[in-house]
């Protein structure tokens, strides 16, 4: 897993 | 999407356009923090980078697209058009002691050391605060309009309504974003005292006013 922020999020 | 992250962003949508309703219809923004509205500009602007590189949706790209422009418009609106109304003196919060710590933090957490990841990070930890100069304003005059309070519960809904969204997601998608979580947390966290006086006076019927 390279990164656990969540893209789609506002 | 789930329903308590569209809650969460019709609840933040909903607080910008009480805002700027307040604004046009009042022919004022006494009572608004400059500053904290300064703040949201930086926040979306650093953070909705991505816009230029990474395609998400078509609503993600409305909304970012949405909160960069409705924010640099409620800034024309107190600097330009209503700026007789804007009063500087009681706006009176240090925001060099936000933007510092903020920036600090996003250079210590982030989840990738690139100038837009930390950016993020950056926006994320601002976001979290920025509402601070708004509320101290408030704690200073010690009352506010019933609209500025019904927009300062919609923004304080909006993160409040990340908090399930996330324990949900955690669930159902494996997914947690520990930097998102902890701001998001702090961010909730600082409007407890208003929402007290918000549930207690202003929903009851009574003017927003803080004890003397």
């Amino acid at each position: 897993q390279e990164t656990n922020r969540a893209k789609d999020e506002l | 999407m789930n329903l308590f992250r569209l809650f969460g962003d019709m609840s933040h949508l909903a607080s910008i356009l009480i805002l700027v309703h307040k604004i046009q219809t009042t022919r004022s923004c006494r009572g608004i923090s400059f500053k904290t509205q300064a703040l949201y500009v930086t926040v979306f602007v650093s953070r909705y980078l991505d816009l230029f590189y990474d395609w998400v949706s078509l609503y993600n790209f409305f909304m970012k697209v949405f909160f960069i422009s409705s924010s640099c418009y409620i800034l024309y609106l107190m600097k330009m058009k209503f700026r007789p109304t804007n009063d500087p003196s009681i706006d009176t919060f240090r925001i060099e002691y936000l933007l510092g710590p903020c920036a600090i933090l996003a250079l210590i957490f982030h989840y990738k050391f690139t100038v837009t990841e930390v950016l993020w990070s950056f926006s994320i930890f601002l976001e979290s605060v920025a509402i601070l100069p708004q509320l101290f304003m408030l704690q200073r005059t010690g009352e506010a309009e019933t609209i500025t309070t019904h927009y300062l519960a919609a923004l304080g809904a909006y993160r409040a309504f990340y908090i399930p969204n996330w324990i949900y997601r955690y669930w159902t998608e494996d997914i947690v974003d520990p930097i998102a979580v902890t701001s998001g947390i702090v961010q909730t966290a600082l409007y407890l005292d208003f929402f007290y006086v918000y549930f207690t006076k202003v929903l009851q019927g009574q003017k927003f006013e803080l004890p003397a």
